[in-house]
């Protein structure tokens, strides 16, 4: 469904945590890597929507923010704990 | 499974509760972790054994927040529980998060800890993720009838795989485990004169048209329809609505089926629901509503239910007093019931049967009658 305009920026912050818990997404912290961190995370929401089957546009739209968002278990999707 | 497929190197293997979650009687959480225990063993050649002390190879336990290991939990909702693949030490644990609240029951509001349990020893014998819809390895909790309960086809693939099937003499055939065939009907086709709809409502934009277990989606961003199922959005609400109303300026949808209604905002439904209609102020002789439809302008949500509407005041959160009146008395030319209820452009739309009913919003007067999926362009 569109996505209500207001929370996107709270929204960005929780699809990272989201993506760094299940789908192995590391930031760099230098912000020099700001465009390489946008693809890197764009590939990893591409990812995490391929799996749940959801159509894969790489962007937070809210089918996948709400996705997101539903009580799940806390193993990773696509690797073991190390 | 995990990268490298561990699994256990043996058929017997041993668990233990270490602790107990206030939320349940402590006979009900160790029924329920047996019960997904005997799940798993029923379709392997697995035993399980519960220990009552010392150290087993599955140790169970609730905890919340930081709980000793580097996966903090995170309070309510989010993350329900988590599990280690087979190894010594904490490999096999499995934790389950006491900001949750567990119940034995398939309610809304709480987390069945047979589904969530049965779906961390998954994890605790080796398998990791499906992303088959409906598996019980799927990663997002759904509450299902946990009676009689069966292990889909994709779960049962999954640990033979690991650890082949049961022998002969004890368990049923895996054969017996039959994925759930689907109840649903075959989808009504898009442009079928004879179609109905059991509910309509807009959504953020968008127009959702329900019938059975499946929804019509007509979006301004896409030219063409696009058609679901129901859970594909609500898991939850799968078998489908009487009626349906959105309240745009608070980004909420109201959901009714007989004699409850839900309320949801995007895909996730609002904690305490259902509710009882009667908590809207119809009175009990009021089993279902047939359709429901809001008026942006007025603040106002009609309610029909057979030959007669009634108004409630969504500012309010009330009925409305003289309520309810005939449709016809006050919807010149909608002399029937209503089966559902659309606002769009300024109209209310009443679909009965296979035709729909355009009305003027303000002077409540029939402009035309069309066929009810004439939004469908066909």
């Amino acid at each position: 469904f569109p996505v209500v305009p207001e929370k996107e920026k709270e929204d960005m912050q929780f699809a990272k945590k989201y993506l760094e818990n299940f789908y192995d997404f590391k930031e760099e912290k230098n912000s020099l890597f700001k465009a390489k961190n946008l693809n890197r995370m764009a590939d990893k929401i591409r990812e995490m929507q391929s799996f749940f089957g959801l159509e894969v546009t790489g962007e937070l739209n809210h089918k996948t923010l709400d996705m997101m968002k539903q009580p799940r278990c806390g193993i990773p999707d696509v690797r073991s704990y190390s | 499974t995990f990268p490298q497929s561990p699994r256990w190197k043996k058929e017997d293997v041993t668990y233990r509760i270490l602790n107990y979650t206030p939320d349940m009687l402590q006979a009900d959480v160790e029924e329920a972790i047996a019960k997904a225990f005997q799940l798993w063993s029923s379709v392997t050649p697995l035993r399980f054994t519960r220990l009552y002390s010392g150290q087993a190879d599955i140790m169970i336990s609730f905890a919340a927040g930081f709980h000793g290991d580097f996966y903090s939990f995170d309070g309510p909702g989010g993350t329900l529980a988590h599990a280690y693949p087979p190894s010594s030490g904490i490999g096999g644990d499995a934790h389950f998060d006491e900001d949750e609240n567990w119940t034995k029951f398939t309610t809304y509001n709480g987390y069945n800890l047979f589904l969530v349990a049965a779906h961390e020893l998954g994890h605790s014998l080796g398998l990791g993720h499906s992303n088959v819809f409906g598996a019980l390895m799927y990663p997002i909790y759904m509450a299902r009838d946990t009676r009689d309960y069966r292990l889909p086809q994709d779960d049962i693939d999954g640990i033979q795989a690991l650890y082949g099937p049961p022998r002969e003499s004890s368990a049923l055939p895996t054969k017996a485990f039959h994925p759930q065939e689907p109840t649903e009907m075959t989808p009504a086709e898009d442009c079928d004169p004879h179609l109905t709809f059991d509910a309509i409502t807009t959504l953020r934009g968008e127009i959702l048209f329900f019938k059975g277990g499946y929804v019509w989606r007509k979006s301004p961003y896409f030219s063409d329809i696009e058609h679901d199922t129901i859970s594909s959005f609500w898991p939850s609400l799968a078998s489908g609505f009487d009626a349906a109303y959105e309240v745009d300026k608070k980004d909420r949808v109201i959901f009714f089926k007989d004699d409850q209604y839900w309320a949801v905002s995007g895909y996730s439904i609002e904690p305490g629901f259902p509710k009882p209609i009667q908590n809207l102020g119809f009175p009990t002789s009021v089993g279902k509503i047939d359709a429901a439809v809001h008026d942006q302008n007025t603040k106002k949500t009609y309610f029909f239910v057979g030959n007669r509407y009634w108004s409630y005041n969504e500012n309010t959160q009330s009925m409305e007093r003289g309520y309810p009146r005939k449709i016809a008395a006050d919807f010149q030319g909608i002399d029937h019931t209503v089966d559902a209820a659309l606002q769009k452009n300024g109209h209310f739309y009443f679909f009965h049967g296979s035709n729909q009913y355009e009305v003027d919003i303000k002077n409540k007067k029939l402009i035309r009658i069309m066929k009810s999926n004439s939004w469908f362009n066909c």
